[in-house]
C-alpha cells in the first residue's frame, strides 16, 4: 500500500521542506514513485524541485483544495528523476484557508483529492509508494487537511530549545485530529534536524527527543550543512546538488530507516 | 512619540523572536521604556522574557484580541529590567484567528486597543517609548492585526536562500495594508540574521538585500552565534545571559542603530 506521510510542525524552519524534498529525492533514487504535494504558500518545495509555481496561471494546490480540481491536472515530473512528481504549491495558495472556513467537511478535501489519484495510479497499474506532504509552520486548515489525508506524521524537530516548546501543541492537535478526523493517524517517525554535536544545546535537545520518543526517533540526525542550504539555490536537492555531503548522506540513511521501518499494514 | 515595531515575515526561523527580544532588552537597558506584545501561540518571546504563558488561567493577548480585554491587563513587567514590560501569547491564541474571521473590522482591534494602552500610559507620564510585536510565520489575521496596529515594520531576513523567495509574497502583503487599512505602515528597518561570513550563500544573500534595500537594511548584521540559541532556555535574552558574545554585541549595535534613526515623525 502506499505511504502517505504528512511533514509537519507549527515551529518555523526547523527543516520540513528540507526534510520532505530529501526523502523524497532518496526514495526516488532508490527506484520508488514518490509524490511531494507542497502545502505551503511560499512553495519551497516547489523550488527546490524546479517545478515552475510563481506564475499564477499555473494550477497548483489552490485550485485542488478550494475548487476540487484533480490532483492529476496539477502534478507534474520533477526533472532528473523517473519516479519523482510534484504538485505544486502557487501564491494564491496563502488564501486557501479563508476560503475553506464555511466550507461543510473542510478538512476533508485533500484526503478525498488523493484518494481518488492515488486509486487513478494504482488502476493504471502505476501505484505511488510514497506521498509526502510539506506543511506551512502554523496548525490552520491547510496543515489539518494534510494531517486528516495522511497515515503517517513525520515531525522534524530542529536541536533548539524553541522547538520542544512548540512539540506539545503540535501533539495536542496531533490527538484531536486523531479523534475526531482520522484515527488512522500513527506519529510514525520523528528526525532531529540542524544537530550541531559540538554544543551542548543541541545534545540536551536530542538527548531529551530520544528518551521522550525512543520508538519514533530516527537514529540517523541530519547534520548542520551549508550544501543542504545551497542545493535550493539551484533548483535542487541535496542528493543530485552534493550526494557525498554530510546533509546527503544523512537523509540518505535517514530514507533508508524510513522504509525498512514501513508499517506492517 | 512612541515608536510602534512589528517584527514579521512568514518564513519561519528566520529570526522574529530572537530579534523581538533581544532589540527590546537592549533599548530597556538603555533607560527606555519598551513594550513587547507576543503574537505568536507557540509564546516564544514569552519564553525568551521569562514571562508565564503556559498557564490556560493565564490572561494574554487572546483575551486582548478576542474578547477586547485591556491590554493593561495582561502586560507584565519583564523580571530583571527596569522598563521592559510584556503582553503574553496563550495556546488559546491558536484559535484566534478563525474567531476574528467573522468580526467587523477584524484587522483593526489590535490597533485600537493598543492605542488606548499607549494613551493611558502617556496620561500616566509614564510613556512607552518602544513597542514591538513579535509575530507567527504566517501572513494571517494575527499579522494582519500587527501590521494595522504599527507604523513601522521591521523585517529580520535570514542569510539563506528561501528567506528571499518570501520578500515578493510579503512585501505585496504590505502594500494591500498600506492601501486599504493602515497608510502610516512604512517598512523601516531591515536586519539580517543568521549571518555566516565563511559561507558564500550568506553573503550573496546579504548582498542582494543590500542592493535592494540599501536605505533600510541596517548596516549591523546579526553573526550565527550558539549562545543566541542558549539563553531562551535559561528565560533570558542574550543581553543578560552573554552580554560580551558576537550576538548580544550585535544586536547592541543594531538597536542603536534603529534608535538613531528615529524617523522625524
Ligand atoms: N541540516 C541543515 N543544515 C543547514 N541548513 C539547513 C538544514 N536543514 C535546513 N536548512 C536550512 O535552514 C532553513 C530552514 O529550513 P526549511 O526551510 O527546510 O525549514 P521549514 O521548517 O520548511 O521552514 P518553514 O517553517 O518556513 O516552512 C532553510 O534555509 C534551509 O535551507
Ligand atoms: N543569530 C543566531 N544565531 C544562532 N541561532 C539563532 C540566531 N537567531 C536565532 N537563532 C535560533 O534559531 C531559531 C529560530 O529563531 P527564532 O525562533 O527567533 O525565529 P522566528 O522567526 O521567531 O521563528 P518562528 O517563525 O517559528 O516564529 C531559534 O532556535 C533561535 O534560538
Ligand atoms: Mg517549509
Ligand atoms: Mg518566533
Amino acid at each position: 500500500a502506499t505511504r502517505i506521510f504528512t511533514v509537519a510542525n507549527q515551529k518555523g524552519g526547523v527543516g520540513k521542506t528540507t526534510t520532505s524534498v530529501n526523502i523524497a529525492a532518496a526514495l526516488a533514487m532508490g527506484g520508488l514513485k514518490v509524490l511531494v504535494i507542497d502545502l505551503d504558500p511560499q512553495g519551497n518545495a516547489s523550488t527546490a524541485l524546479s517545478v515552475e509555481h510563481h506564475d499564477e496561471a499555473i494550477p497548483g494546490m489552490f485550485e485542488v483544495l478550494v475548487e476540487s480540481r484533480p490532483l492529476a491536472e496539477v502534478i507534474v515530473k520533477v526533472p532528473g528523476f523517473d519516479g519523482l512528481e510534484c504538485a505544486p504549491a502557487t501564491l494564491d495558495l496563502a488564501g486557501a484557508e479563508i476560503q475553506l472556513v464555511p466550507m461543510v467537511s473542510r478538512e476533508n478535501r485533500l484526503r478525498r483529492l488523493l484518494e481518488s489519484y492515488l486509486s487513478l495510479r494504482e488502476a493504471a497499474g502505476n501505484r505511488v509508494d510514497y506521498v509526502f506532504i510539506d506543511c506551512p509552520p502554523s496548525l490552520g486548515l491547510l496543515t489539518l487537511n494534510a494531517l486528516v489525508a495522511a497515515e503517517e506524521l513525520l515531525i522534524p524537530i530542529q536541536c533548539e530549545y524553541y522547538a520542544l516548546e512548540g512539540l506539545t501543541q503540535l501533539l495536542g492537535t496531533v490527538r484531536l485530529v486523531t479523534e475526531h478526523l482520522n484515527p488512522g493517524l500513527n506519529l510514525s517517525t520523528i528526525l532531529l534536524t540542524m544537530f550541531d554535536g559540538r554544543t551542548r544545546l543541541a545534545n540536551d535537545v536530542a538527548e531529551n527527543v530520544r528518551e521522550h520518543f525512543p520508538a519514533e526517533v530516527l537514529t540517523s540526525a541530519i547534520p548542520r550543512s551549508v550544501r543542504l542550504s545551497e542545493a535550493p539555490s539551484y533548483g535542487q536537492t541535496v542528493m543530485t546538488y552534493d550526494p557525498l555531503s554530510p546533509g546527503a548522506v544523512a537523509y540518505l540513511a535517514a530514507a533508508r530507516e524510513i522504509a525498512e521501518r514501513a508499517i506492517d499494514i
